[in-house]
């Protein structure tokens, strides 16, 4: 119902709503947000007429409001259950990261393989054993799993956290995974945007 | 020269065709790489044709030739040096990192302004005061600075890091950061991605 394209541009005015909302300003215009996001002003009233209009001529959009039903759209505001399968480096620092949970993604969980890890604490919960993942999981409930094993490992992980119900995967690892119909997954690719970065330099180099 | 379009597919071949070669798999056709990548075959071969053709009828591609020269447009081979400024979860776990070197990133500098983690050696790097950046960074001359500090501060040490000299900003912090002509900037913003997840499974249920 609402494009591709729009959904794209969701995150990032939650984004701005919520650094104007701590900033204490309650409403903007649609070309005080274009200028900030550095969208044109109609495309932002079109992404928001999407849903429900919102805008007020001569007023523009409350912020508040607005910052409340594009976190409607996103789901936020149902809350999630979140585990983490791999107790690494990136693993660690993701358990850690105290936003998520302000967000609404409470982590519930943490799995690893290597025995030195699982008893640990991490973010207040214990390191449990991923190979007793059935034993675990069902009563954690999770809707998302977050992948943060080495890429070798990452197919098979999937492969069984899917298998105990989880619909929502975020997979860290530098490998893309394939998942059936009614399980939703995004990649999050760090070296590529390392990658993109090191090609725009070298352009730069070029002018 | 290479639209955007392209040059957003390019990491995604060059890991693919990464993988190819651990797998000790020397050539492949279009079709086995739009399969494995999603991609119609027609678009991998109008992409690849973008920068010097390399398939042959029968024949396919070479991997490894394929490889390098997706290497070289994205500037990997010539070597970047990077340094991360903030010290904390994100940043250690990212300086932790080993692949980032085989890809042609070296890390040569840790910074932080918290008193208990100067000094503190990470990934073989001590880390070094950011409050003395002009006495540190023109002698490692690094390329990229990949920023890992809270939202607050990503505006100021990305000013200061440009200041001396570094055209690249790889930023993690939850904010979108401003920056001159000459300069380029990769945002990697995790929530996006987790909020575009929770976007996805609030379809599915509605489904
Ligand atoms: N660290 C980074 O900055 C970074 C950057 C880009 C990509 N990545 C990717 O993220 C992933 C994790 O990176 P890392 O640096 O944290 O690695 P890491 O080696 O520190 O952590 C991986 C963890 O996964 C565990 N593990 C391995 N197989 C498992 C399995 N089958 N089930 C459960 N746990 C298992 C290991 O015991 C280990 O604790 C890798 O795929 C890596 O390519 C990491
Ligand atoms: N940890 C995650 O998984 C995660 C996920 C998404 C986004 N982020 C973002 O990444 C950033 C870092 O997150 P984190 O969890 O590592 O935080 P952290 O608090 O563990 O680390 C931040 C570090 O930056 C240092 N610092 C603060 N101001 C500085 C300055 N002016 N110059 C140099 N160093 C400074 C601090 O001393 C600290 O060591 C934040 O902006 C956060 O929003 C992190």
């Amino acid at each position: 119902k609402i494009s591709f394209e729009v959904i794209k541009r969701l995150p990032r005015y939650y984004r701005y709503l919520g650094e104007l909302k701590s900033n204490n300003i309650t409403r903007i215009s649609s070309k005080e947000l274009s200028r900030r996001m550095n969208v044109t002003a109609s495309q932002i009233r079109q992404d928001l007429n999407c849903f429900g209009g919102f805008g007020q001529q001569g007023y523009g959009y409350n912020v508040e409001d607005l910052h409340e039903a594009i976190g409607d759209i996103l789901g936020l505001n149902n809350g999630h259950k979140t585990i983490i399968v791999g107790a690494g480096n990136l693993g660690r620092a993701l358990a850690n990261y105290k936003s998520f949970e302000k967000r609404g993604f409470k982590l519930v969980g943490i799995f690893d393989i290597n025995n030195i890890k699982i008893g640990q604490n991490i973010a207040g919960l214990d390191v449990l054993d991923f190979n007793e993942a059935e034993k675990y999981i069902p009563d954690l409930a999770p809707d998302i799993a977050i992948i943060t094993v080495p890429k070798e490992a990452a197919g098979s992980v999937a492969k069984k956290v899917i298998s105990l119900g989880i619909k929502g995967l975020l997979n860290f690892s530098y490998t893309d995974i394939d998942v059936p119909d009614g399980v939703e997954i995004e990649n999050v690719h760090l070296s590529d945007s390392l990658m993109t970065l090191s090609y725009k330099l070298e352009q730069q180099k070029k002018l």
